[in-house]
């Protein structure tokens, strides 16, 4: 594995965004994730349609909470395609599903894997690189207060309640650590990123990982 | 308005949220440690911040049993 590795030196990793007053973090770490992976296959970065996702993924529960492997399994399970932001724009409110029809654009999610990587974040290190960026749940009770640098305390695992896009890690320093999106726009923590030791599953980072098959 | 019901509790918010971040700081000892101080949810109290924004559901997965990656 490289030392350091970062998925936005490869200008597939869209801008930060803010997801408001709307609990839908899991549908923006899925659709990071997906937007990706697409970039990653050859195509244009695009941004795709979180409200999209909000609105239609029925297991979940729009505003008001949901999981990015629920999220992930009614992709797979229904084959939807999500269109572009600018088809779909987000609105912070959960809204009336919009069917499109299998021959409208967008990209779809065939496969995705899931696992605890607690104890294993060197593997996790390896499936982001061969994967892409990843999508996972951590404990963000802390980051209300959070303004940089690399979080070493005051995150357990086991008690998640956030979810994120995590897009590279750097092993250089004194302090190895991930490199993590977040969707509470640019004005928080490093310009939207947060970065988070690596080992001892701090925050419980390594607890739900799922990577997407396009 | 200042003075106002609102604009005290709001005001109380942040006095505890200076109270955190001084005992979370407390733990920063290296330059690289993470910071803890004012942003945008300073005004917020806990409870609301995690009806806000805590809401992902956890879905437990299977253990990683893929090959280790020798560092």
């Amino acid at each position: 594995l490289p030392a350091k590795f970062d998925w936005r030196q490869k200008a597939v990793v869209a801008p930060v965004q803010n997801q408001q007053a709307c609990g839908s973090c899991w549908a923006f770490s899925v659709v990071g994730a997906m937007q990706s992976v697409h970039a990653i296959e050859g195509s244009k970065l695009e941004q795709l349609s979180v409200q999209q996702v909000l609105d239609c993924s029925y297991k979940n529960k729009g505003c008001s909470g949901g999981s990015p492997l629920w999220a992930l399994d009614w992709l797979k399970q229904t084959g939807v395609k999500l269109v572009p932001q600018s088809e779909y724009p987000y609105k912070a409110k959960t809204g009336i599903c919009h069917f499109f029809s299998q021959s409208h654009g967008g990209v779809a999610v065939t496969n995705f894997t899931a696992h605890d990587f607690s104890g294993q974040e060197e593997a996790m290190m390896g499936q982001l690189v061969e994967r892409g960026p990843l999508t996972a749940i951590v404990d963000a009770v802390s980051w209300q207060d959070y303004l940089g640098g690399i979080i070493q305390h005051h995150c357990s695992s086991q008690w998640s309640n956030h979810a994120i896009l995590v897009v590279g890690y750097d092993t250089t320093g004194d302090i190895p650590y991930w490199i993590v999106q977040n969707s509470w726009g640019t004005t928080w923590g490093n310009e939207g990123y947060v970065y988070i030791k690596i080992g001892g599953n701090v925050c419980g980072i390594a607890d739900s990982v799922a990577a997407v098959f396009l | 308005e200042i003075g106002s019901e609102e604009s005290d509790r709001r005001h109380r918010y942040f006095q505890d949220a200076t109270k955190r971040h001084a005992y979370l700081n407390s733990f920063s000892a290296a330059p690289q440690s993470a910071r803890y101080g004012i942003n945008q949810f300073s005004d917020l109290s806990q409870e609301e911040f995690r009806d806000l924004y805590l809401q992902a559901q956890t879905s437990r997965a299977p253990c990683f049993s893929g090959p280790k990656t020798v560092g």
